[in-house]
């Protein structure tokens, strides 16, 4: 029962992290050895009770990793809609760019999440960003053959 | 019981595999 705040946050196991948390605060959002904090882990294991908790306590759903990884790239990348709807009710940058080269609704659109995509484009995720490889969203999706996506896509920009 | 460690969470390459656009 050593495990870091991290692991701890990734089971999902919330009552040691309260205890961690109420005899040191700042574990709160205390950064690993690749800047990733405990609301990281628990949107990257879909620990979406435990990503309430934090946020409730006072964790940054701000906060990068060494790449400019974020909670909200997480969660979409896992296609965690409920932690991504969660997320987006702070004040969150929706067109974060990290150094691997994308945004929230790229690794959505990546892993075919297409309600982490639709929660993305109601928060004004720009359809428009280009992956570091000049791949756009829809681009991304016709190329992946993600034909409910492309024209999930094609419907949004339609409509804007 | 014994929780097993996860592995460090990580982002995905979004183009691997993908021709050059």
């Amino acid at each position: 029962d050593n495990l870091s705040i991290h692991q701890l946050a990734a089971h999902g196991d919330i009552a040691q992290v309260k205890m961690h948390i109420t005899c040191d605060n700042s574990l709160l959002n205390s950064q690993d050895e690749r800047g990733f904090t405990p609301l990281m882990w628990a949107a990257a294991f879909g620990e979406i009770e435990m990503a309430q908790f934090l946020l409730e306590k006072g964790a940054d759903p701000k906060t990068f990793a060494r790449e400019r990884e974020c909670a909200l790239s997480l969660a979409s990348a896992g296609g965690f809609t409920d932690i991504v709807n969660i997320i987006l009710k702070h004040e969150v940058d929706v067109n974060s760019y990290d150094w691997n080269g994308g945004t929230p609704l790229l690794y959505a659109v990546r892993g075919n999440h297409t309600k982490c995509v639709e929660a993305l484009l109601r928060h004004g995720a720009d359809i428009t960003f280009e992956a570091d490889s000049g791949y756009s969203p829809i681009a991304l999706a016709v190329a992946l053959g993600y034909r409910k996506m492309q024209k999930l896509l094609e419907d949004h920009i339609l409509n804007l | 019981s014994q929780l097993s460690l996860y592995t460090s969470p990580s982002l995905p390459n979004i183009t691997l595999g993908l021709p050059a656009s």
